[in-house]
């Protein structure tokens, strides 16, 4: 009887010391990670665009790693269909040391008619980025697709705008970040560069505003974003807009003494 | 934990005397090679086995690799040794009781990207410095 005691009280003391060194291993992980605890993301959207975008990045990284291997940068668009602009050489990716893309926090898309013209608003929020990163680029990316036979001859131009201040009454304060001029058959992702701002908002976290997006024709005349081809939150979740940063670390990371 | 850390150390600790011991006995009847040199050893690092899946999009986990061996004159011409480690290899020699050998410890590190969500869901594809193990040495 005393053995067969003795044998569960070990094997029971056996398995808390187990799952407690598993905990205490994660946590000395977590810590090296520099992660303060375990993420909780709320969704698990692992082949939406934003974490698609992210996992081609990574996997250029590795290749660039692996051999000195210089990859064309549409190689990285490649899950995502092929870029109707884009801003940079790869080089600025390998002097990268983080990367971060975030999600577009607008429930809805408000494509407001006001004053005759419409747009759509896109907020990010750039509040959890780790302490110590400096931006060193930012882009805005939004899909493209086919254009209904009502455009198929037209061309388009795409103004993105930082809002300044908002006004309920009247048209927001606003002001032009980057443009794009595109024929309305084209498809794929568009990049649009919003590094300053994006500095802008980490510095004063306040004047996060959000973006404002704006189609017209060569005429001048507005057109509504979702009618020009643009997906917004009702579209598929592979072509979501989407932000991404890229970070250079200012500081070197030094672990807590616990 | 900690304390079951610290008993597992003076475990190891008693155990590498013992080894230390048997190595030594094993040089006095000429047979050092059975020793074994400072390297670089397998250690992987899952985070699928820590069950980290749902907010680690990549990699499952990765090659740390450890150094473990003893660096005993002569220091193996092929193996990272700084000068230092030389002159107490040496110096231990001398004085065996008073002075240690030279630590096999890392002389190379590589880094890793790790991909992985925020509790916001976005995602951080991150650069970490000194994680894998690319060369031992003795020190």
């Amino acid at each position: 009887s005393l053995t067969t005691d003795n044998g569960i009280h070990s094997s029971f003391i056996h398995g808390r010391l187990k799952s407690q060194e598993k905990r205490e291993m994660q946590r000395e992980i977590l810590s090296i990670l520099g992660l303060p605890h375990r993420p909780r993301p709320h969704l698990h959207g692992k082949h939406n665009s934003a974490p698609m975008f992210m996992l081609d990045l990574y996997n250029a990284m590795l290749m660039e790693e692996a051999g000195g291997y210089s990859y064309p940068y549409r190689a990285v668009f490649t899950t995502q269909g092929p870029p109707l602009a884009r801003l940079h050489d790869s080089t600025f990716l390998s002097d990268a040391d983080m990367v971060m893309s975030f999600v577009n926090l607008v429930e809805y898309d408000k494509e407001i008619f006001h004053q005759r013209r419409h747009h759509r608003e896109f907020r990010f929020d750039l509040s959890k980025i780790p302490e110590g990163e400096a931006v060193t680029a930012a882009e805005f990316r939004i899909y493209k697709d086919y254009t209904r036979e009502r455009f198929e001859n037209e061309t388009f131009q795409i103004t993105i705008y930082q809002v300044l201040e908002e006004n309920t009454e009247s048209e927001s304060d606003l002001f032009p970040l980057d443009s794009r001029t595109i024929w309305a058959a084209e498809e794929g992702w568009l990049v649009f560069d919003i590094t300053a701002t994006s500095n802008h908002w980490v510095v004063n976290p306040n004047n996060n505003l959000g973006l404002q997006l704006f189609v017209q024709t060569t005429t001048g005349q507005s057109v509504n974003p979702k009618m020009a081809g643009l997906i917004g939150r009702l579209g598929p979740q592979t072509k979501q807009p989407f932000m991404v940063a890229f970070f250079k670390a200012t500081e070197v990371h030094i672990r807590s003494a616990r | 934990s900690a304390s079951s850390k610290q008993k597992n150390q003076g475990r190891s600790r008693s155990s590498k005397s013992q080894e230390s011991f048997r190595a030594t006995s094993l040089t006095e009847n000429g047979s050092s090679d059975q020793r074994q040199a400072c390297m670089k050893h397998e250690l992987y690092v899952s985070f699928r086995d820590l069950g980290w899946q749902d907010w680690i999009i990549a990699p499952e986990g990765y090659a740390a690799y450890y150094c473990e061996g003893e660096c005993s004159f002569p220091l193996n011409s092929y193996m990272n040794a700084t000068n230092h480690a030389i002159v107490q290899t040496l110096v231990h020699l001398i004085n065996p009781e008073n002075v240690p050998k030279p630590c096999c410890a890392p002389t190379q590190l590589n880094a890793i990207s790790v991909l992985y969500f925020d509790d916001s869901s976005n995602v951080i594809l991150k650069k970490y410095r000194n994680m894998v193990v690319r060369a031992c040495g003795c020190h």
